[in-house]
């Protein structure tokens, strides 16, 4: 899957 | 940003407004589930911990930051002001059947096995299933005040929005997040039952009221 290094959804 | 997400957290926005307002205004919470509120505070603690350490853009902070007070804000609404309007009676679910297995499979299953990336994970899970308390009182009073019911209509609608936003963002973008997605289906699919109610009743005017 796609690694978040930071999540900018809410 | 794209359009779709726009509406998911605008209708998110509506959906605790409405709630604050509902108290607020009747000086009742009754009919609300205090465990479901709970429920939220918590995804929004373990989730926004990044505020402290990830800045996004100033409408992801502010947006965190509504989301953070306002849950704080209708537990004390709930539990301090307006405690004896508070159903408690009826409002019997377990949270630790559903804190538990999101501890565990937080812990399991995540992108990352860091604190901030596992609580991130958590809250996921758990705001997947965080309304099963709520709808649970509906079922046992069988019934919800129209305003209960647009309340619970904008805060199901925002996750069927997401998914929405999610399908746009892998075609547009390449950009997927399994876990988020995954839950977030799950979240729309607790909500499928009372969205037909809504539309078969609500909007026809009638009180959602649950068949004998």
């Amino acid at each position: 899957s796609n690694k978040e290094s930071q999540h900018d959804e809410l | 940003m794209n359009v779709f997400r726009l509406a998911g957290d605008l209708s998110h926005l509506l959906a605790i407004i409405i709630l604050l307002l509902k108290i607020w205004k009747t000086r009742s919470c009754a009919g609300i589930s205090g465990k479901s509120q709970i429920l939220f505070a918590i995804v929004y603690l373990s989730r926004y911990l990044d505020l402290f350490t990830t800045f996004i853009s100033v409408y992801n902070t502010f947006m965190k930051f509504v989301f953070v007070v306002s849950s704080l804000g209708t537990l004390y609404l709930m539990y301090l002001k307006f405690r004896a309007t508070y159903d408690h009676n009826h409002d019997s679910f377990r949270i630790e059947f559903l804190l538990v297995p999101c501890v565990v499979l937080a812990l399991l299953i995540n992108h990352d096995f860091t604190v901030l990336e596992v609580l991130w994970t958590f809250s996921i899970y758990l705001e997947s299933v965080a309304i099963l308390p709520q709808l649970f009182l509906v079922s046992k009073t069988g019934e919800a005040e129209s305003i209960t019911s647009h309340y619970l209509f904008a805060l199901g609608s925002y996750r069927a929005l997401y998914i929405l936003n999610w399908i746009y963002r892998y075609v547009a973008e390449s950009h997927y997040d399994l876990i988020a997605i995954i839950a977030g289906i799950v979240q729309t699919i607790l909500y499928c039952d009372f969205f037909y109610l809504y539309i078969t009743k609500v909007l026809k005017g009638k009180k959602l009221q649950l068949p004998a």
